[in-house]
C-alpha cells in the first residue's frame, strides 16, 4: 500500500530529525 | 497545506499553540487570545529554565492585563528580550536573519502569524536547553502533522543560528 509506505517514510524522517536533535551538543560555551 | 520545507505561518501558530499546551502551565492557553498577554509564554519559559527565568524575572510580567493592549505589549517586549538574551547568554547562539515577531501586532490585534514567530523562538529555547530531552520526547509523542510543523520550525531557526 503506497499510503502506508509514505506514512512509514514520514515517521522515519521525523524520528531521524528529533533523534539527531537529542544527540546534538548544545549549551553555553562556558 | 504548506509545501515541504516552508512554513505556513497560520499552521505554525496552530501547531505551536497545541505544543505550548503540553507545558501544563497555570494560565489558560486554549486560544490565540489566551496567549497575547504573555503570561502563558512567561510561565512556559520558567519551566524551560527556572534559574534564568526566575521568580524575579516573571515578577516583571504583569498579570491580569485584561484587554489593555499597552500592558500586553509591555509584557511581550520583556518576553522577547528574555528569549533573545537567553539564546545569546545561555545557549551561546545568536539568531541572525530571523524576522522577529512584531509584538505590537500580537498585543493589539492578536495576530496569529506574529504569535507563531514568538512561539517559534520559545520552541528554540526548549529544544536547546539543558532539559531538552524532556521537551523533544514530548514533541515526539504529538500528532504527526504537528511534529512536521514543529520540525520545519526548528529547521528554519537552526538555519539562522550562529554560535
Amino acid at each position: 500500500d503506497p499510503n502506508m509506505k509514505a506514512g512509514a517514510a514520514s515517521e522515519g524522517v521525523l524520528a531521524n530529525f528529533f533523534n539527531s536533535l537529542l544527540s546534538k551538543k548544545t549549551g553555553s560555551p562556558g | 497545506m504548506s509545501r515541504t520545507g516552508t512554513l505556513d505561518r497560520m499552521e505554525l501558530c496552530g501547531s505551536l499553540l497545541t505544543w505550548i499546551q503540553t507545558f501544563g502551565v497555570e494560565a489558560p492557553c486554549k486560544t490565540v487570545d489566551d496567549l497575547t498577554s504573555g503570561i502563558v509564554m512567561a510561565q512556559a519559559l520558567q519551566k524551560i529554565d527556572i534559574v534564568y527565568f526566575s521568580d524575579a524575572w516573571i515578577g516583571r510580567i504583569k498579570p491580569d492585563v485584561g484587554d489593555n493592549w499597552r500592558l500586553k505589549i509591555s509584557n511581550l517586549k520583556k518576553i522577547l528580550k528574555g528569549v533573545l538574551d537567553y539564546n545569546q547568554e545561555i545557549l551561546g547562539q545568536h539568531i541572525n536573519d530571523f524576522t522577529l515577531p512584531d509584538v505590537n501586532l500580537i498585543g493589539e490585534h492578536s495576530d496569529p502569524a506574529e504569535l507563531g514567530r514568538m512561539l517559534q523562538l520559545i520552541l528554540g529555547c526548549a529544544v536547546n536547553c539543558e532539559q531538552k530531552q524532556e521537551y523533544i520526547q514530548t514533541i515526539m509523542m504529538m500528532e504527526e502533522s504537528v511534529q512536521h510543523v514543529v520540525m520545519t520550525a526548528i529547521q528554519e531557526l537552526m538555519s539562522k543560528e550562529t554560535p
